[in-house]
């Protein structure tokens, strides 16, 4: 696999807090399975894109990193906000 | 809206703004946030209060960084402020983080508060994010024209399904209003609106031409620029942007990275040292850094020195070796010092004369890796100004691996 560069590390970081503030996603931290977290992460890109009209890969590309960097509200975007 | 659609209980609403940022006078901040009331009041049957002290429904106020709640904000960017859902408490109130630059003006230098506002008092009413993309509530900031600025149809939609429609009233106000702070707009000034059992008058769409496919033989364009390392290649409203890092083209529009700016580029490029491009359309320009639009914009082109004669650009592209700036108007060019931002002496000149093998008009211009590439319709010149010599000829879109 080629090795994961220092910025996609930054950028999979900005991701997971992007989607923890705004869709509510839960890192498992003591999960044995670390690809049950990716999945999970995948599905929350998923639904991220969904609700921008992005297209829906699962995958952090470039149009959507570009939308989660774009200045905005503070609200999350689903209605799981507690 | 929120989880079990909380809402307020009751007509009269109260707000009190508890501090002040030291971006705006204090009176445009009051006048923002009694406007951005006013866009809710005019299509509800509420009215809003101010009260100038004691616990209001809406508490109003700015703070950075941590500021008491679980929400700290993050600094210039990012989160610009947020809103909690009507309940008692914290219950409505706004926050919006000083660390922003906040502005009563419709410019790309800060953010405009009566636009911010107006979506955190959507919040503080009840309603959560709107994914239509112009709708009010839609959660990314979008910076547009405030003077008769309208509420979408969801947004309108959404709060008439937590409180109806306003109530019809005999054109009295029902609630005298001081004078020097009106807190219901009388009838009579209250914007028409559909009510909405009317069904929407159906608009024909105005056909926007689709984009054409990457490799077709006869693509042009109206203007290459690069930025910040990618390039970027205008149609119409359309945007291809190519990347040195992914090898896949990615289609974009012009008004998903600058959505006031009108599509039908003439001209645009690159001061790279100085983070800035450079977009001609008729006799204007707006400079951009990134996603933001310098403020000031857009400027008459004969700000650069061109004479009135000029009526538009075809093309422009900076020299990054020698700093001068290369303008394209029919059979001829100007060059632009960047340093000295003037126009050089001994122009305009022919382009034959000094590029190789351009005889006729340049629709855009690049330079890469030192060369020049000059598009005319569906080909390109690729020129190397240096030794005056035309390299090769190739299909304009030779970019998009086709």
């Amino acid at each position: 696999f080629p090795v994961v560069t220092e910025k996609e590390k930054e950028d999979k970081q900005f991701a997971k807090k992007y989607l923890e503030k705004f869709y509510d996603f839960k890192e498992e931290k003591n999960s044995l399975f670390k690809s049950k977290n990716l999945n999970h992460m995948d599905d929350k890109i998923r639904e991220m894109q969904s609700f921008f009209g992005l297209e829906v890969t699962g995958e952090l590309d470039r149009k959507t990193l570009d939308m989660m960097k774009k200045p905005r509200c503070g609200i999350p975007d689903i209605r799981s906000y507690s | 809206t929120f989880p079990q659609s909380p809402r307020w209980k009751k007509e009269d609403v109260t707000y009190r703004i508890l501090n002040y940022t030291p971006d705006m006078l204090q009176a445009d901040v009051e006048e923002a946030i009694a406007k951005a009331f006013q866009l809710w009041s005019s299509v509800t049957p509420l009215t809003f209060t101010r009260l100038y002290n004691g616990q209001a429904d809406i508490m109003i106020s700015f703070a950075a960084g941590f500021h008491g709640d679980f929400y700290s904000f993050d600094g210039p960017g990012g989160t610009l402020a947020h809103a909690y859902p009507p309940s008692t408490g914290i219950g409505g109130d706004a926050h919006f983080d000083e660390d922003e630059n906040w502005t009563k003006f419709t410019t790309y230098n800060g953010f405009n508060l009566f636009l911010v506002a107006a979506h955190e008092l959507g919040h503080s009413l009840g309603l959560g994010h709107s994914n239509v993309f112009n709708a009010l509530m839609y959660p990314i900031y979008m910076a547009r024209d405030t003077r008769d600025f309208r509420l979408s149809q969801d947004d309108i939609d959404g709060i008439q399904a937590l409180y109806g429609p306003p109530r019809e009233s005999s054109g009295l106000p029902t609630k005298s209003s001081p004078p020097q702070e009106p807190t219901e707009m009388t009838p009579a000034e209250a914007p028409t609106e559909m009510s909405p059992r009317e069904e929407p008058t159906e608009t024909t769409p105005t056909k926007t031409p689709i984009r054409p496919q990457d490799c077709d033989p006869h693509l042009s364009f109206d203007a290459i620029t690069t930025l910040r390392g990618e390039t970027l290649f205008f149609k119409g409203s359309y945007v291809w942007r190519k990347s040195p890092y992914f090898s896949d083209i990615e289609h974009d529009t012009i008004s998903s990275f600058w959505p006031s700016l009108t599509a039908g580029f003439d001209a645009a490029y690159e001061v790279d040292k100085k983070d800035r491009v450079l977009f001609f359309k008729d006799d204007q320009y707006w400079a951009v850094s990134g996603y933001s639009i310098e403020s000031g914009f857009p400027k008459p082109i004969q700000n650069l020195g061109f004479p009135t004669s000029v009526r538009k650009i075809d093309a422009a592209v900076h020299d990054q070796n020698t700093k001068k700036t290369y303008f394209f108007v029919g059979n001829k060019y100007w060059s632009f010092n960047e340093n000295t931002q003037s126009m050089e002496r001994g122009y305009p000149r022919k382009i034959a004369s000094d590029f190789q093998g351009i005889g006729h008009t340049v629709d855009a211009a690049l330079q890469k890796n030192g060369l020049f590439y000059f598009f005319h319709g569906s080909n390109q010149y690729e020129v190397d100004i240096k030794n005056r010599k035309l390299i090769r000829t190739m299909k304009s879109n030779s970019w998009f691996n086709c």
